[in-house]
């Protein structure tokens, strides 16, 4: 199956999305 | 199990995995059997999305800033941080040595590999582990014998972590480390 991939500068971008604090 | 299964929220970008936070003090003048081991280690929390996990990393003390005998553990849900649990038992760890002021960059660096599947090792990554008083960190596989996964582990870790020259790393299976629980053994890797 496919896998849920996500790299460093995508996960450190979603820190600051407002659903993340 | 009675606890509420984990679920990434509405408009949340889901992980792979799930994964549980775990925190332990290593107790140094007694020698640890597991079950002590086991009394002495602590589940923190467990995610289920990316956002998830920021809202709780975000507030967590920076392994850098913590003093004394203590590992945080990140592993996959349901993974116990043992060697005897069923995903560990033949398994093993590369264990790298950083230099003070780099645990907590390194540390996150390493969680963001491996909850964005950065490894590509299919279903071995298990889990990871910084130890705070000798700034060490661990990511454990399933299968020690298999020398490909554990050769591309070594890879990624050198990719994402932008290890500096000198960076001593070694791989010891988890029957080693119970024969042998001391600390790096004499075959070290160092990156140049």
């Amino acid at each position: 199956g496919t896998r849920i991939m996500y790299d460093r500068k995508f996960l450190l971008e979603c820190k600051n999305s407002p659903i993340a604090r | 199990s009675k606890r509420k299964a984990v679920i990434p929220g509405p408009a949340e970008h889901p992980l792979q995995y799930n994964y549980t936070f775990w925190y332990s003090r290593r107790t140094p003048s007694h020698p640890t059997s597991s079950q002590s081991y086991e009394q002495n280690i602590k589940q923190i929390i467990t995610f289920a999305s990316v956002e998830q996990f920021w809202r709780f990393y975000s507030h967590m003390v920076c392994p850098g800033d913590l003093t004394g005998h203590s590992d945080f553990h990140l592993f996959k849900e349901g993974i116990k941080p043992m060697w005897e649990d069923d995903a560990n038992k033949n398994g093993g760890k590369w264990i790298i040595q950083l230099w003070k002021g780099l645990a907590s960059p390194c540390w996150e660096n390493l969680i963001l590999a491996m909850l964005g599947e950065q490894f590509m090792v299919g279903e071995e990554i298990c889990g990871a582990v910084v130890f705070v008083r000798f700034q060490e960190f661990y990511i454990w596989n399933k299968t020690a014998s298999d020398q490909a996964t554990t050769a591309r582990i070594r890879d990624t870790l050198q990719q994402v972590l932008n290890l500096p020259p000198n960076t001593i790393m070694e791989y010891k299976t988890h029957t080693d480390s119970i024969k042998m629980p001391g600390r790096l053994g004499p075959q070290r890797l160092l990156f140049q």
